[in-house]
């Protein structure tokens, strides 16, 4: 029996002109070590449950994506992070919305569906979680970077007006 | 926005995804990402699932778990599916991209924007990287 993995880094109006080299080389180069993290996992017949955690936690932590480390930040300038996990097994599922202290939120994500009765926790609940559960822990200072941090600023000299497609990365 | 799909030797499927939602928002707003059943979804009769874009189309289209459904009780090939609910989004006025992880071994991506961060291996070898709607 075979495997396969596939990964995403965000949809949106990425194109040569708004795109820089760097940063597409290296989304690049990150989008390459997720799918060794995820081969790892599936090339030693282990479940496609970890090999996509293993992947996405890759991702999380580097910085050219909005997700984790780099993350868009709120109108109030935090990062708030969501994440959600699935197993196509029995479909069991943990997703957590509006952490603000948690490495990697689908670890956390990953707990709250296999450590609480629960699918979904929001926000200082699900920080506290984090904390009982014992996941890796993050301060905005690390999350949160001066580039996501102009981006805002950027919006709020606009007016700040919420506009769906405002996406940066 | 960033996910991933697999289908493991066992045949099982999982989906993940996380993000930082968009710059700027207010009022404790969530997109689909956390939504299990709109961002998120897998299910072994039918494949798994991961999207990104304009989040609150992909809630009221339900994408991911809308996908599943087609495949499961009209028995669309995934392809069909997704390439269907993606246009859904798009008459409801978003834009994004979906990627997929079927039960047989199936892998797909489709985008409805100029560009998307995306990446795909199996246990053939076959590895590919791109960025850009082009490539």
């Amino acid at each position: 029996m075979s495997w396969t993995l596939i990964l995403h880094g965000g949809a949106g109006q990425m194109t040569r002109d708004t795109v820089s080299q760097a940063q597409a080389e290296g989304a690049r180069a990150a989008l390459g070590r997720a799918l060794d993290a995820g081969a790892a996992v599936l090339a030693a017949d282990g479940a496609a449950l970890d090999a996509v955690e293993a992947a996405v936690r890759v991702l999380e932590d580097d910085p050219h994506f909005n997700s984790g480390r780099g993350a868009a930040l709120t109108h109030a300038g935090v990062a708030e992070l969501d994440a959600a996990i699935m197993d196509g097994r029995n479909r069991n599922a943990g997703a957590v919305a509006g952490v603000t202290a948690t490495r990697n939120p689908v670890s956390l994500a990953r707990a709250v569906m296999a450590n609480s009765p629960h699918v979904l926790l929001s926000g200082a609940g699900a920080d506290a979680f984090s904390v009982e559960q014992g996941c890796e822990p993050a301060t905005q200072d690390w999350l949160v970077l001066p580039e996501r941090r102009a981006q805002l600023d950027e919006m709020l000299e606009g007016g700040g007006a919420f506009d769906v497609d405002m996406k940066y990365g | 926005t960033v996910g991933a799909v697999a289908c493991d030797v066992h045949g099982h499927v999982a989906a993940a995804t996380s993000t930082g939602g968009v710059t700027g928002k207010r009022w404790g707003r969530i997109g689909d990402s956390p939504l299990i059943g709109a961002g998120t979804y897998a299910d072994d009769r039918a494949g798994a699932v991961s999207c990104t874009g304009s989040g609150e189309f992909f809630i009221r289209a339900n994408v991911a778990h809308e996908i599943c459904a087609r495949v499961r009780l009209a028995g669309e090939t995934l392809e069909a599916a997704v390439e269907t609910v993606l246009a859904e989004v798009t008459a409801l006025g978003g834009t994004g991209g979906i990627i997929v992880a079927g039960p047989k071994g199936e892998a797909l991506w489709r985008f409805s924007t100029p560009g998307m961060y995306r990446a795909r291996l199996d246990s053939a070898g076959g590895r590919e990287v791109a960025v850009f709607g082009d490539e």
